[in-house]
């Protein structure tokens, strides 16, 4: 563990607690894509397969836990909370998130470490988390004005990814045989899908204005 | 690490 990888473990979790506290404190999922929330559980529920067979330790062990719950807990409540569910974007949230799915488990299948269900499922797991932020992204546009609980979820939502970018180049200097390359890739169109995000967000911060992304 | 899966990471 480094500090790179603990301070974007802590990122992700201060992004989801964000999110929850969204949803908690306004009764609201305004603004917030379903279809992104039901990838990011299925990201985990599928890179997590070896939670019941490979321990590694408390902190990760928890941590899945911790991520496994939150999502489905997010879905859950976006789905059949009757308040939150009245809110929720529905004919803004149009994104076709299956093709998302599809594609990515057909690179999965072909680019995989081993050709083994669980490692299928892993690869499938980070190349759909790469791109499990487009339909935010695209209701964000089309919704236009973003709330700042939204907009601060979906900034730590993008750096955390970016810390992991150091943890890999801090472990590929450190150990000697690292490589992570499918994971460091992805990792780096995971994070530059936030790019024109960052740059607005950083504009609002610096004008001190409200979120505001071209539509 | 246990043998198989090399993902220590989240």
């Amino acid at each position: 563990m480094n500090i790179f990888r603990f301070a974007g473990d802590m990122t992700h979790l201060i992004s989801i607690l964000v999110l929850l506290l969204k949803i908690y404190a306004t009764k609201s999922c305004s603004g917030i894509s379903l279809k992104t929330q039901e990838l990011y559980a299925l990201v985990f529920l599928t890179r997590y397969l070896d939670l019941f067979t490979d321990f590694i330790s408390v902190y990760n062990t928890v941590m899945k836990l911790v991520f496994i719950a939150s999502s489905l807990a997010i879905v859950w409540c976006m789905r059949m909370h009757g308040l939150v569910k009245r809110s929720y974007d529905k004919e803004l949230d149009t994104f076709r998130h299956y093709l998302l799915v599809a594609g990515c488990f057909a690179l999965a299948v072909l680019v995989n470490e081993k050709f083994t269900f669980q490692e299928i499922f892993w690869a499938f797991s980070i190349y759909l988390e790469a791109v499990a932020i487009l339909p935010q992204l695209v209701l964000l546009q089309r919704s236009g004005n973003v709330d700042n609980l939204t907009g601060q979820y979906i900034f730590f939502l993008g750096a955390y990814r970016a810390l992991y970018l150091l943890n890999w180049i801090y472990r590929y200097f450190t150990e000697v045989r690292f490589s992570r390359w499918i994971a460091c890739v992805s990792g780096i169109v995971q994070t530059g899908l936030y790019a024109d995000f960052f740059y607005y967000y950083f504009l609002s911060w610096k004008n001190n204005a409200k979120l505001q992304l071209p539509a | 690490l246990p043998k198989g899966s090399h993902h220590d990471e989240l």
